[in-house]
């Protein structure tokens, strides 16, 4: 399965609605320090279903709404778009193409579909787990993990390669 | 489930020697199990020598040299078990201008089976990769896409 | 002692907020006290404006933005007792180029009183340095310092 | 109070005596990964008389002897001196020029000397107490120490104010 679309609304700093597609190959991401490489990130990373909120750098889950800026006002919800291509049936779902989203309000309620039917948070995760997407995978390196794959216990090193198996 | 363990460290072990001396351009580097006899709990260590130097304990390793060293280990669990996006989050940032080079040509290759998604400050890397996606803050605090470099432009 | 608190701490508030500002070419930032009626057992607090942007919690702030407002904060401290020797160990390299710049242009200001040993990749901040002292590995594994620019001369 | 000269010989990478002064402004250290950069700034915090071998990326304390190469082979000790211009009278001695020496054998013995008399591990560790330098000072700082200064509790950076008093 490959990740080929990605829809952002009200997510950390992408106010507006943002959309992108994914080609294969290398994208580099460029831009100033602050201008959200790595909200972007974090918005792909939510919208599969991440459930920590420590890992999207917040201390709440309402921090991921967009909060307003100086000439700006906040809004009301988040949310993230994600769209699969599935003809090789990875995913353990009967669609060649499967649309992920998860919506969140300021309100606190929480909306989760895949292909436009409502669902729950763990229809999501359990989509995912085994795709090597998720928490699960080692899909998301920073430098933090880079750290932590040299300074982790020969046991947590086994776990990874359990994982891969 | 004990076959499986062995026969994916193994694969993952000649995929990690491979990786490490391509990426370092030189030197060895092993994944030995820390119990051989116990595979059901055995723990995994990795034993690096880097090129010219002796082998060294891990932690006296400089910070772009474990850098690269963990990316080889990425590599080679990748190579086993693709995963269908990887996003690296500036881990070239430590790398000298050799260093990622070899780093950025990984990336490449693997890309043909991977999609990565790669945020970067660095030259090399923003040379090497054939897609740019540039996020600005034309208006502050408000973070927008402008697509810089699409796939079939093969200029610079 | 009570009162050498209160004055060491607004010497170091009143430097942070201009250091802040001047680093990040805008914004405001402040330290504050977390229990001002206690200044025995105070904690200091950090509160960031960035430029354009809202007040938000510190977690939030990009790789980039944390560098240098923690850079900004041991300016001030430095401001107030400099250290005779602070050596930076690629600390500028979350940094993207206007804010390395900005960072180098302080470091130089403040070379004045203070010696600082930079240890860098990045082309703005070699760029700026008075000295450069060359580490090489002519012999594999074995470190050699080649001086590569004096401070008397003043060529790039 | 200013650091002046180094001499390294035998400290981790530096296996030939190696010396250079500092005059004051900024230098900044430039090379290829793992060539020594660090290791330079390791030897320095060493000579300061530092005790925790953790900050110097070791796990026992010869660690930090050169323990050769592909083409070289060990040598036995490591000995670092560090120089200071003492004409401010910052440091508490009676003297404008201060060498402080420090050098620890394979064998495990330690010596430590101020302007050439052999003295204890603490008197370095005194001397250069509230100078700002050592482990008490805020003099070297990485990727980790920067992380630390805003992830830290208020008490812990209320700390830092008050060693700034
Ligand atoms: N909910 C929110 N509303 C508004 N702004 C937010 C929100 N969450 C995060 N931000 C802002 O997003 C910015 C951080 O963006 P991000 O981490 O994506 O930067 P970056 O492009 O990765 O930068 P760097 O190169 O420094 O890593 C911070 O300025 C932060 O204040
Ligand atoms: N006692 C020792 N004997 C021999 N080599 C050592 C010793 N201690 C450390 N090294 C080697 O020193 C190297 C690390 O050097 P250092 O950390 O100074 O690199 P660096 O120049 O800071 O690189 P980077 O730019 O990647 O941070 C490692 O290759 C390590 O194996
Ligand atoms: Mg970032
Ligand atoms: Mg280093």
């Amino acid at each position: 399965m490959r990740l080929t679309r990605v829809k952002i609304f009200g997510f950390k700093t992408f106010a507006d609605r943002t959309e992108f597609s994914l080609e294969g190959g290398v994208v580099a991401v460029v831009g100033p320090n602050g201008c959200g490489k790595s909200n972007l990130v974090d918005a792909i990373l939510w919208g599969l279903g991440e459930g920590s909120i420590k890992h999207l750098r917040a201390s709440s889950s309402q921090d991921v709404i967009f909060s307003g800026a100086q000439a700006r006002k906040q809004v009301g919800y988040a949310e993230v778009s994600l769209c699969f291509d599935n003809e090789d049936g990875t995913l353990p779902i009967d669609a060649s193409e499967v649309w992920v989203t998860r919506r969140l309000t300021r309100a606190g309620d929480s909306e989760y579909s895949i292909n436009r039917q409502s669902c729950r948070l763990r229809d999501v995760v359990e989509l995912m787990a085994d795709s090597g997407l998720g928490r699960a995978g080692y899909a998301i390196v920073g430098q933090k993990e880079i750290d932590q794959a040299l300074a982790a216990s020969a046991e947590d090193r086994r776990g990874w390669i359990d994982e891969a198996a | 489930t004990r076959d499986k363990f062995v026969n994916t460290f193994n694969a993952v072990r000649d995929n990690f020697a491979v990786m490490f001396t391509r990426l370092f351009g030189g030197g060895s580097a092993e994944l030995s199990l820390t119990d051989p006899d116990n595979v059901l709990e055995t723990g995994v260590d990795i034993v690096v020598q880097l090129p010219g130097k002796k082998r060294q304990p891990l932690q006296l390793l400089s910070g772009g040299e474990r850098s690269l060293c963990a990316s080889a280990f990425l590599f080679a669990l990748l190579k086993h078990k693709p995963a269908p996006l990887v996003v690296l989050d500036e881990v070239d940032a430590p790398l000298d201008g050799r260093n990622v080079e070899r780093f950025a040509e990984a990336l490449l290759e693997f890309s043909e089976f991977i999609q990565f998604i790669t945020i970067t400050h660095n030259h090399t890397t923003i040379a090497a990769a054939p897609t740019l996606l540039g996020v600005t803050m034309q208006e502050p605090g408000v973070s927008t896409l402008v697509p810089m470099r699409l796939p079939d432009s093969v200029s610079g």
